[in-house]
């Protein structure tokens, strides 16, 4: 027989409760569940067949069909082809306000100089107080170079200017710092577009806070309106969320997440990996 | 966004014929998406939808006010029942050294927050002065400084001293025999999972004795909001919230869970990143925002 409507309804609602305990957002879990739902529509299920590990299973698959876009980035050896063309990789980061652009930078140099390339920074936050001030103490305890010009400067005007010093200087890679913006900003969403438009990267990743709750979704929609975001990152992790954020935002993306930020210290990176996701939040 | 806007829900209720029990599990099934969607505690949405439920079909229905006006009067009852229905204000003792001591999850806007609070008081007359107690995070002295020099108020910190507490006992001494009427810390941003941050959080509230403990919670915040709250306030006991990132499209349901769990009024919110963009917390304004 196929799985009665208000018996599929009581499981996924607690499963639904879950996702949403996780931080998935409500539009997201409701798409998941209508997902889960086509899956199962003609599906024949045993009169004794455990109906809950069932939707388990395809809630599972779901869930890995939003994670596992088809393209996988592997940052280093994007990073190495770049090296081979003799051309700087760069990265852009953006993000709403204190989810961590900055430190992920420095987490980011950290493991492309441990993998043998160079690295600049492009302080283009040039408007938060104390923004350069931060970036260039990460630059000096990573020992790279920092290009800043003056707060209130034109932001794409900096990074255009790391850029030609990477270019000149045979540097790997560029990374470009942004200032946090709101994505109800609309000069702000401008001012992004065109340090983007400028820079022309090879990655605009997206930063997102794992705290953050429905909002996930606004976030980067928006961000993806006037930028094509490449990749996110997501973290606070550590703070003990399960992640369900990355959910929400590879789902309005169709993107991937690169890396997990897992603390405040440079080696606190973690590769993503979509089946451990999923696995801590349906546990 | 079918549901989210529960004054959408309301104009149903309006619009429909009769108030009866399908029009309110109707109701209160967009109640419900509303909540979740304004990132309330999905354990407090059931509480605050079933209460509701039951009120509005089991309670006598008071004299010359129909079903209808019934219903609204129970959702806004049950919503406010946390948030207080008057302003709460920072009590501050004339002719002393009041001291403010800002804490909350990194990123969360204490740092700005700060120099708001300070160019708010400054501008009411009081003599203020700020700290940096953040002697982890690079940049936070400038940042600070940057701030506090904007409003021309003075700022202590000591790029050469690691000890967080030095710097918190030393500035308060400093302002304290100059005095400043209010004091406010700036501390390093913290998560319930960093226990030995938690411990430096507790010790140096033992030691600085603030007046009142400003736990900074933005905006944005989603399911983690109370139990983040709830470990901040075991550790210290928080006086009252600054609520950031208001001018974002988050509706703040996050923060009413975490001061529904921590019994804990909302004093100031923050619109904007510029240090005048701070007001006093109005409950009735907020209901209407988390309603969408
Ligand atoms: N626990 C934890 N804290 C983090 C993580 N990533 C960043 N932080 C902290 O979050 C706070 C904000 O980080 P920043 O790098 O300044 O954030 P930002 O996005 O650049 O902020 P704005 O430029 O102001 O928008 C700092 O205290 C960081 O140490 C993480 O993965 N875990
Ligand atoms: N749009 C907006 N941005 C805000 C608001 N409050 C703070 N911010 C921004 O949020 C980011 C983080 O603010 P900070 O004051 O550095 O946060 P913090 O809690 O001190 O961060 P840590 O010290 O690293 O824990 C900065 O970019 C601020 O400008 C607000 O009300 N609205
Ligand atoms: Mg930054
Ligand atoms: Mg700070």
């Amino acid at each position: 027989t196929e799985f009665n409507n208000e018996k599929l309804d009581a499981i996924l609602w607690d499963f639904k409760l879950a996702l949403l305990e996780n931080d998935v957002a409500l539009i997201v879990v409701d798409q998941i569940c209508e997902n889960v739902k086509q899956k199962l529509r003609g599906v024949e299920i045993g009169r004794l067949d455990d109906k809950k590990k069932i939707v388990k299973r395809i809630l599972n698959e779901v869930l890995y069909e939003i994670l596992q876009t088809n393209e996988n980035i592997d940052l280093l050896d994007l990073v190495s082809k770049k090296r081979m063309a003799k051309e700087p990789f760069i990265i852009v980061f953006v993000g709403v306000n204190g989810t961590g652009k900055t430190t992920t930078i420095a987490k980011i140099a950290k493991l492309l100089l441990s993998n043998g390339y160079s690295v600049v920074l492009a302080a283009s936050d040039t408007y938060r107080a104390g923004s350069i001030e931060q970036l260039e103490s990460h630059a000096k305890r990573l020992g790279i170079r920092m290009v800043k010009h003056t707060y209130g400067s034109d932001a794409a005007a900096v990074a255009f200017d790391a850029i030609n010093h990477a270019i000149a200087s045979g540097i790997n890679a560029v990374l470009v710092d942004t200032a946090g913006r709101m994505q109800t900003n609309r000069n702000l969403m401008f001012e992004m577009q065109k340090i983007v438009k400028v820079t022309d990267p090879d990655l605009v990743v997206f930063v997102g806070d794992a705290l953050t709750g429905n909002d996930a979704v606004n976030q980067a929609e928006e961000f993806n309106k006037y930028i094509k975001i490449d990749a996110s990152i997501l973290t606070k992790i550590d703070a003990d969320s399960k992640g369900g954020a990355s959910i929400s935002i590879a789902y309005v993306t169709k993107k991937p997440t690169m890396y997990l930020g897992i603390g405040q210290s440079y080696d606190d990176l973690e590769q993503f990996n979509p089946n451990f996701l999923i696995e801590k939040i349906l546990a | 966004r079918l549901g989210s806007s529960l004054t959408d829900a309301i104009r149903k209720i309006i619009k429909a014929p009769i108030v009866d029990e399908s029009v309110v599990n109707e109701l209160v099934k967009d109640f419900q998406r509303a909540l979740l969607q304004a990132d309330v505690k999905v354990q407090l949405v059931l509480e605050i939808s079933e209460k509701i439920r039951k009120r509005t079909l089991n309670e006598q229905l008071p004299r010359g006010i129909s079903r209808r006006e019934h219903l609204i009067k129970v959702i806004y009852e049950e919503l406010t029942t946390f948030l207080g229905d008057i302003p709460a204000q920072i009590r501050i003792n004339p002719g002393v050294s009041n001291i403010l001591m800002l804490v909350g999850v990194q990123g969360s806007g204490k740092t700005t927050s700060a120099a708001k609070i300070a160019r708010y008081f400054q501008k009411r007359g009081f003599k203020t002065a700020l700290i940096c107690a953040d002697t982890f995070r690079f940049g936070a002295f400038h940042q600070l400084q940057q701030l506090a020099d904007k409003t021309n108020v003075p700022m202590y910190g000591d790029l050469n001293e690691k000890n967080s507490f030095k710097i918190a006992k030393k500035g308060i001494e400093k302002f304290r025999s100059e005095g400043y009427e209010i004091i406010i810390l700036d501390t390093a941003g913290r998560h319930k999972n960093e226990e030995s941050l938690i411990k430096d959080m507790k010790e140096l509230a033992h030691i600085v004795n603030p007046d009142e403990i400003i736990l900074i919670i933005d905006a944005t915040i989603g399911q983690q909001a109370s139990i983040q709250a709830e470990a901040f306030h075991e550790a210290t006991k928080i006086g009252s919230v600054f609520l950031t990132k208001l001018d974002g499209s988050a509706r703040g349901g996050g923060a009413l869970s975490a001061v529904a769990s921590i019994k804990t009024p909302i004093k100031f919110i923050g619109m904007g990143e510029g240090i005048d963009a701070i007001d006093t917390f109005v409950p009735s304004r907020f209901v209407g925002r988390l309603l969408g």
